[in-house]
């Protein structure tokens, strides 16, 4: 465990408390995808099948553990609690355009044809496009309120650290796994777009609106 | 072999 590792993990840490705090205190899911919602709940699903057969630290469990857990809850207060307030008329991305590409592509790329293996792998390529769905959300809206904006940065932060970590761990540790490794890479440059209308516009106080 | 080990990463 490095510093970039644990500071990637406890943004990634954030970004899920701000989204449970949004919605709870608001009582509204208010401009959130419920697809990238229900794509983030398959991606921990799939990914941590390995509670059951590998323990690695009690820090590993417990994030495990509650990344499975409030995502599992996110979805349910959006399409059950919440349903009400679901803006699903401007959620309209395809998810199944992202579902069956990463499926084969964790069938084709992958580091061992096993069963976990596989899912591991397929977790890896849907969490780095899962997003898409949400930032589609925001541009066919044009705005986003300031707290999912910060949701947005933490979650897009926590993959660009992971980057910092790969760096640290090729170099100190001579460990690197290509496959998380590249599909981190997409997932961070799939939010540049966002870091920088949210440096330039959210951190001077000015509500997230793309431009005309 | 890096199949052999755990993913030890989030």
């Amino acid at each position: 465990m490095n510093i970039f590792r644990l500071a990637g993990d406890l943004s990634h840490l954030a970004a899920i408390i701000i989204l449970l705090i949004k919605i709870w205190k608001t009582r509204s899911c208010a401009g959130i995808s419920g697809r990238s919602q229900v794509l983030f709940a398959i991606v921990f699903i799939t990914r941590y099948l390995d509670l059951f057969t590998n323990f690695i630290s009690a820090y590993n469990t417990a994030m495990k553990v509650f990344f499975l857990g409030s995502s599992i809850g996110t979805v349910y207060l959006m399409y059950l609690k919440f349903k009400a307030t679901y803006d699903h008329n401007h959620d309209t991305f395809r998810i199944e355009f992202l579902l069956l590409p990463t499926a084969l592509l964790s069938l084709v790329l992958n580091h061992e044809f096993s069963v976990m293996e596989i899912l591991w792998t397929f977790s890896i390529y849907l969490e780095s496009v899962a997003i898409l769905p949400q930032l589609f959300m925001v541009s066919k809206t044009g705005e986003a309120e300031s707290i999912t904006s910060h949701y947005l940065f933490a979650l897009g932060s926590y993959r660009g650290l992971y980057i910092l970590n790969w760096i640290y761990r090729y170099y100190f540790e001579g460990f690197y796994d290509i496959i998380a490794i590249v599909a981190g890479c997409v997932q961070t440059i799939l939010y540049c777009d966002f870091f920088y209308l949210y440096i330039t516009k959210v951190l001077k106080g000015k509500k997230l609106q793309l431009p005309a | 072999d890096e199949t052999e080990e755990a993913h030890d990463e989030l």
